[in-house]
Parts: structure tokens; C-alpha cells; sequence
């Protein structure tokens, strides 16, 4: 038997954004676990591709769903068939033991069971992922897990789980509403994150003007995702280990990213533990000595006196040129211009008052995080983020107290399908 | 004519002419029972199917063994045309809905248009599905089908995110 409950979907069970209409009807079936394992199954493999390219398009396949909701798939080669929960192959006609004979080159392409295993037709002729004669098994993979995990056909222009294949120039990718089908299921994917930011970086133009960009990039343990604002999601084939995109920093565990941005100091540290490094952004990779001859990793009470690690958080202001360095409940500011901090620690809550009472992390903030797209200052703790007053806020409200922490949303309401995968899948 | 003895161990070698080929539906008949197979006549129990011992004939184009009983049994002649009847409504019903579906004129005949829907290259799984807890019922799935706006933030003024939209990994 499969393992899987019968779930009554409720905002206090699962955290899905879906109208409470949907709630009444009948109970919807999915995976009860968090980790669901996988096996292309011997006696299946298809006489079109290698091994290892079938197993490399299966493995794509199932991360593209472990990147939109909280579950994680393994690849399991050893325990006893019984024990894998998805099972894979490759037939033809007759097949496998399978009730449903196939038809032939042509027509149907694949078939799956609910919560159980996935028989591709190898009669049909299935490439891989840029190969652009017959068709992508990337995306007939996709579509065959979305039933194993639950859906049914749907009749929408983007979707992958539409019924007939429609052949695409470009790889393919879960749209919006495809995730939102799937999280009705499964819920969204909401961890605490360890630190973000915006990365500002300046490059030259095709007229050799410099344009300053920047990128947001949440950090989670080892791993790391940039986030596109304008897409509401993730950049694609998101998350990266830290150790590939971050060099010379820890490999895991970044407690706070700061960016000092003045007329005359341009500086970028990271920060875990009782460290600091200093990135190059010229080279991406952390100084071992900077240009002033200082070298790294440096305690962080040597560069920044008065300040001990470890920290739990930090971020730059530039509008008052400090940096807020968050420990337990205090909160300390150091001046980047006379390299001191001044009438420090206070309570947090004291120098961002709640707005509404009661409602203020208080005190171990995972991550505080100047937004440009929003404009805004965000503290993160566990799920939630409280949003820190701007002066668009002050205007429509004047009775906001200054820097006050409006009431905490879900992080997911707001940064959508930030999800980690197993590690096994990991570039 | 020397027959290979030994083929390569991925079977790469054997061409593809020894494939079979899937019947494309040309024919009412033939559309009749893809309406069926893939739950437009009637919806399907799919985990029945599954747990199912014994296979389903090949054969697509053999009439339900039900019909047959029936003939057997020696059914009168007004009584097997008023089922007919029935079951052509059905069937017109279904190939409406299906090219509703679709994006073809609803016309309920067996056109050009509808054959081509009918032999793209597609899924196994059942388009329809009896309303139990087994996938989503149709009612969630038609919500699914709608499309809807979602409220996409705008980039302010200030650095551009540097980030397309590009679909590459």
C-alpha cells in the first residue's frame, strides 16, 4: 500500500492559499511524507537513451516539483522494490505486469498511477531535454509525477498537465498556476532563512555606460536562491549550494550580509560567528587580504569595535549611515563614518515599536533585510516577516510611530516558492 | 542475408520498423472508444483500472461484452434501437465536450479538427475521472481550468533587477 492519508485541508493543518470554498468539498489525496524515494526500475529502462541520461531527465523531473512545494525526492537504488514509493519504466505494448496495454508509436505516450508508478511508452521516441525531434521526456516526466502526486489533466494554455503534448522550443518550466495547483496539495514551502539581501553590482551597458543592478538572494543553511521579484519566484533550477556561487565564505550558516555604500567606501561583508569576510565583488569570491592590506576573516570586534560576535543579524542604513547589528533582544548601531557605535545596545522593541500591540519578534531575528524592490526594511524571524514603517507609510498614516513594525505576514505571502531540495540533487 | 546474432546491450540497433503503431482514429467508431477510454462517455475509476487482474483486450475496436450479452440474451429490435439512440447522444455529448475542451468549433462531429485533437500524441491517464477522493474531483479541476490574474509586483525606481525572464537553467 502506498503511504498516503486522506487530508482535510485547513489553514490551521497546511498553509495554502486557497479560498475557503475550496475546503468543503471532498477530501483531496496526497504523499503524507516530506521525502518520497524514486527508482527507474532495471527490467524498465528504455532502449532510446542511456542509462545515465534517463536517469538525469527523471532526476530534473522530480526537483522541478521538490523546487515548488515541501517535498524532497531521493533516488533509492537498494532498499527492496516494495519499499520505493515511485517506481519507473520504460515498455511496450504488454508491459511490466501493467493493466493498461499501450498502443504503439503514436498517441499515448505514458501513463501513471496515483500515488504510484510511471510507465513510459518506449515505442514512442523520447529525447532529452534540447533535442528537438520527438518528445521531451523532461516533460512527459513532469507531467506523469504531477499525477503520481495528484492532478488531474488540466485544459489550460501553459499548463503541464495538459492531456495532449505540445511540443515547445525552449525547456519548460511549472507556471504560476501549475504551482498553485500543486500547493493546493501540498501547501507552500516556508522555512526560516538565515540571511537576505540585495547584491548591488555595477556593470557597463553596450554604450559602455555603468548601470548598477542588484539581486536578491535568500540564504538557508548551505544553500542559496536569487529571487526574481519581477516573476514572483525563484530564478529556475534555484537553489545553489553556497559553496558554488559564494566563494570563500562559509560554506553553510551565513548569520548577516552588510553592503557599507557611502560617497567614499563601497564595502561588502559576511558575517558567522564571531567572523567577518569581505567580499570582491571584481573577482566573486571572499578577500583573503583586501587592497588595504586586511586580511580575512577578521573578528568581528576588531573591525568593528564595541560589536561582539556572533551576531544573530545585521544590515546597513544608509540613510543614517549605521549599521544594526541584532543580538538576542538588543539591538546596537555602529557608525560607519567615526567607527563607533553611540548610546548602544537598546531594545529592539524599543528603537521598532510595534504598531499593533503584541505583535514583534522581540528578540533572535534570523535575518533583517533592506529591500530595493519594496523600498523597505524587513526583519525576519521563523515564518513571518514584519515590514519596518517607511515614509510612504508615515504619509498615509501619520500616526505610525517611526521605524514601527507593522503586524507580521507569512513569508510565503510574499517571497513565493522558496523550496530546498535533497541534497542528492544538488549541481 | 546474414542475420545479426548479438544486438548492442542498450538495444540501440534494433530500427524502429520492428515498432508497433498506435491505430489513429479515423473513424466514429474508433472516436467512440477513445471518448470512452479516456473518461468523456463515462468517467473513470482509474485505481479500479489499476488493481484490475486482468487486462483489457487490445483489440479497441470489439463492442463492450455487456452489448453482447444483451444480443444474446435476445433484446428486442425497438429496445436495441432506442440504446442505440442513447448511446449516440452519449457519444455526441462526449465529442462535444471534448472539442469544447479543446478549442474546436463545438460542432459534434467527427472533423478534421477533432481527428487531429484525438491523435496528438497525449497522456493515458483519463481526461475524466469519477469524483472521489482519487486526483482532484472535476469541480476543483474546472477551477484549475480558469485562468486568473495574480497581483505581480512592479520594479520601483532604482536599480534595475538584473534577472529576464529567461527559461534557461
Amino acid at each position: 500500500k502506498k503511504r498516503f492519508v486522506k487530508i482535510l485541508l485547513s489553514p490551521s493543518q497546511r498553509e495554502v492559499p486557497v479560498g475557503p470554498d475550496l475546503f468543503n468539498r471532498a477530501p483531496k489525496m496526497a504523499f503524507s511524507k516530506a521525502k518520497l524515494t524514486w527508482r527507474l526500475m532495471g527490467e524498465g529502462y528504455s532502449n532510446q537513451l542511456s542509462v545515465e541520461e534517463q536517469k538525469h531527465v527523471l532526476r530534473m523531473a522530480f526537483r522541478m516539483w521538490s523546487e515548488v512545494i515541501p517535498l524532497e525526492f531521493e533516488e533509492d537504488n537498494h532498499s527492496p522494490a516494495s519499499m520505493v514509493d515511485i517506481k519507473l519504466g520504460f515498455g511496450t505494448g504488454r508491459h511490466m505486469g501493467c493493466t493498461r496495454t499501450f498502443d504503439g508509436n503514436g498517441q499515448e505516450f505514458a501513463h501513471a498511477w496515483q500515488f504510484g508508478d510511471i510507465h513510459f511508452d518506449d515505442d514512442d521516441h523520447f529525447t532529452t531535454p534540447n533535442n528537438g525531434n520527438g518528445i521531451s521526456l523532461l516533460k512527459v516526466a513532469v507531467h506523469e509525477l504531477g499525477h503520481v502526486l495528484g492532478l488531474p489533466h488540466i485544459y489550460r494554455m501553459g499548463s503541464v498537465m495538459q492531456p495532449s503534448y505540445i511540443p515547445q522550443d525552449s525547456m519548460f518550466e511549472l507556471d504560476w498556476l501549475d504551482r498553485k495547483a500543486i500547493q493546493q496539495l501540498y501547501g507552500v514551502c516556508n522555512s526560516p532563512f538565515d540571511t537576505v539581501f540585495d547584491w548591488i553590482h555595477s556593470e557597463k551597458n553596450e554604450y559602455g555606460e555603468t548601470i548598477i543592478q542588484f539581486n536578491t538572494y535568500f540564504f538557508r543553511n548551505n544553500l542559496y536562491w536569487l529571487y526574481e521579484n519581477r516573476n514572483n519566484r525563484t530564478r529556475y533550477g534555484d537553489p545553489i549550494p553556497l559553496s558554488v556561487g559564494w566563494q570563500g565564505i562559509p560554506s553553510s550558516g551565513i548569520d548577516a550580509f552588510v553592503h557599507i555604500w557611502t560617497w567614499t567606501r563601497d564595502a561588502i561583508y559576511f558575517f558567522k560567528g564571531t567572523q567577518f569576510w569581505r567580499y570582491d565583488n571584481e573577482n566573486d569570491q571572499a578577500y583573503t587580504e583586501d587592497a588595504e592590506g586586511k586580511k580575512y576573516p577578521k573578528l568581528i570586534s576588531e573591525g568593528f569595535p564595541g560589536v561582539q560576535g556572533p551576531i544573530d543579524t545585521a544590515f546597513y542604513n544608509k540613510r543614517d549611515q549605521n549599521i544594526y547589528f541584532f543580538k538576542s533582544s538588543n539591538v546596537i548601531t555602529f557608525n560607519v563614518n567615526t567607527n563607533q557605535i553611540n548610546g548602544y545596545p537598546k531594545r529592539i522593541i524599543d528603537v521598532f515599536p510595534p504598531v499593533v500591540q503584541n505583535d514583534h519578534p522581540i528578540e533572535n531575528l534570523n535575518a533583517a533585510y533592506y529591500s530595493y524592490h519594496y523600498q523597505s526594511i524587513f526583519f525576519f524571524k521563523s515564518n513571518f516577516f514584519w515590514k519596518v514603517v517607511n515614509d510612504w507609510d508615515k504619509k498615509q498614516n501619520p500616526l505610525l510611530p517611526i521605524n514601527g513594525l507593522m503586524p507580521k505576514k507569512n513569508i510565503s505571502d510574499q517571497w513565493f516558492d522558496i523550496c530546498d531540495v535533497h541534497y542528492s540533487m544538488l549541481n | 542475408h546474414c542475420e545479426k546474432l548479438f544486438h548492442n546491450r542498450d538495444y540501440s540497433d534494433i530500427s524502429s520498423s520492428s515498432q508497433h503503431q498506435a491505430r489513429p482514429v479515423r473513424n466514429q467508431a474508433a472516436a467512440e472508444e477513445y471518448l470512452r477510454k479516456y473518461g468523456w462517455t463515462d468517467q473513470i475509476n482509474w485505481e479500479n483500472i489499476q488493481r484490475q487482474k486482468t487486462e483489457n483486450s487490445a483489440d479497441e475496436h470489439r463492442a463492450p461484452q455487456d452489448w453482447l450479452d444483451r444480443i444474446k440474451e435476445g433484446a428486442s429490435a425497438s429496445k436495441q434501437w432506442q440504446q442505440s439512440q442513447a448511446e449516440s447522444s452519449a457519444y455526441i455529448e462526449a465529442l462535444k465536450q471534448f472539442q469544447k475542451a479543446n478549442g474546436i468549433p463545438v460542432t459534434g462531429e467527427l472533423n478534421k479538427a477533432t481527428q487531429e485533437a484525438m491523435n496528438k500524441p497525449r497522456c493515458g491517464v483519463p481526461d475524466r475521472l469519477v469524483s472521489e477522493s482519487t486526483f482532484m474531483d472535476n469541480e476543483t479541476h474546472d477551477i484549475l481550468n480558469q485562468t486568473s490574474d495574480f497581483n505581480k509586483t512592479t520594479d520601483t525606481n532604482g536599480g534595475a533587477n538584473m534577472t529576464g525572464t529567461s527559461k534557461v537553467r
